[in-house]
């Protein structure tokens, strides 16, 4: 049964989607076989970045590829009947790919939904991006403005506490990882206020900070092409430093997710 | 009746409550009689800055402070019901706040809702902020991998579109203004290109394209005491060249909203 992956943050453009997308490409050079279910049925983002990916592949790029599905918002009018026929259409895609794949990564909206919360309690693992920003922060705990104390959790740790409990029923654990991303050079002060906090919060709350990406161009500018920095080596053509130490930021993430050895 | 602004972009975490936060600031500084209307109930990001801004006034720093609001989603099961409560609220909120202030900053959040559909049908000015991405561009237009020609129009111009037709029927006009967010100096190949796709779509959509904000610490290190870098300079301490540039940036910013001259 594979391993589930679920992109969580109720906040915005933290980068749900960059991560899934070079974490999809690491983990399949890595052998794995990788699925993906985008939750984000309007904007779509990894699954739109993966169809640029089956576009160079069809074209002739040697391209490794994920199955991928979108499991859209229900158009039933009705509450109820709209959550059934989501939780049905959610589960079969689900149970369809953890038969046949060693992981499955779940990319959610930036935006409280029925769908995202599924997702949230069925995770293996979460992993959480976010900006090093006490506006991302704001999200997950209330901090205090002058000595930083921690007055409380906020909507999206309250949420991840719910889902986390309803998967103890089942006697499920969720290894939750919150990663920072889009990390400047230059906001030292900030960085490490930011993390001071994200340290104390993470044994309160109960995650644990991994090493996160830094704010490189290289992890935009390829969306187009469907391709990742993790590509750009095969072609033989040489890699800025840049792209070398984005590589070496994604390899770092996904050893710190501490998946089973591939192939078991 | 006030000039009312309204801070759109579907997709998350392109900057809409930083910049709208800025604008606010930037225009109490101009003698302005500036409201605000948070229509992000959940996460409050705009609200929350200025509950900061608010203690921090009152603890007796000398902080100009807009009249604010937050107008939440509806409770009421059924649709349309839900739909009327959230026009009759927000009407109620605007109609107020346009008799008695010379701005009215509607924020509205990273997601499709109601709330901010309405928004996008009253506002005089819509500034969307976006990052400096083929990402973030992908929501408002597909553009063709090879050549960068403009294959059509995605969700976000298309929710514009419809609402400034629903304006124009009661005659009124909406200056579309885009401007990029975080713009990073190292990003010179992406940066062009961006700016280029922006620029033929700015002509074809209808949209002007105006100067942005640079990726800043300084632009996210004050929420805790809210504050901007426009209030520093006050206190008498010295800025830093990041935070004296990001004040030109903001002040241009502004220039390039093309409001009513002050007091009228
Ligand atoms: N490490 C990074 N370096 C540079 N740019 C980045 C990085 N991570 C994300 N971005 C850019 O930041 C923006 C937001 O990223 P992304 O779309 O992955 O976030 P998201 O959490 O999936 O957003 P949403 O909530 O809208 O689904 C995009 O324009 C993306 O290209
Ligand atoms: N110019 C900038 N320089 C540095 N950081 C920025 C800048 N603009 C925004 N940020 C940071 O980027 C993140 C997203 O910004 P913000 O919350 O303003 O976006 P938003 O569009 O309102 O998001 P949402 O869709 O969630 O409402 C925050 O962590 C914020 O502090
Ligand atoms: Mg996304
Ligand atoms: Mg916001």
């Amino acid at each position: 049964r594979a391993h589930i992956i679920v992109l969580g943050n109720e906040k915005g453009g933290s980068g749900k989607s960059t991560s899934a997308m070079h974490l999809v490409v690491a983990l399949l050079e890595q052998g794995r076989r990788v699925a993906t279910i985008d939750l984000d049925g309007r904007q779509r983002t990894l699954t739109r970045y993966l169809e640029n990916r089956a576009r160079a592949a069809a074209e002739g790029a040697n391209l490794l590829l994920p199955s991928y599905a979108v499991v859209t918002r229900s158009e039933i009018a009705d509450f109820h009947g709209a959550q059934a026929d989501e939780r049905q259409r959610f589960l079969s895609v689900l149970e369809d790919y953890v038969g046949r794949h060693d992981v499955v990564i779940i990319d959610c909206p930036g935006s409280d939904s029925f769908l995202s919360r599924l997702a949230h309690g069925c995770a293996d693992t979460l992993l959480t991006p976010m900006n090093d920003s006490f506006i991302d922060l704001d999200l997950i705990a209330r901090v205090d403005p002058d000595d930083h104390s921690i007055l409380g959790p906020s909507l999206y740790a309250e949420l991840v506490w719910e889902m986390r409990k309803r998967r103890a029923l089942t006697g499920g654990t969720v290894d939750w990882l919150v990663m920072r991303n889009r990390v400047g050079h230059l906001d030292a002060r900030n960085k490490r206020r930011v993390s001071e906090v994200l340290a104390r919060l993470a044994k309160r709350i109960g995650f644990r900070v991994v090493a996160g990406l830094s704010e490189r161009v290289t992890y935009r500018e390829l969306f187009l092409q469907g391709l990742t920095m993790l590509d750009l080596g095969r072609t033989g053509s040489s890699l800025t430093m840049s792209e070398v130490a984005a590589r070496q930021e994604v390899r770092t993430l996904v050893a710190s997710l501490d998946l089973p050895p591939v192939g078991r």
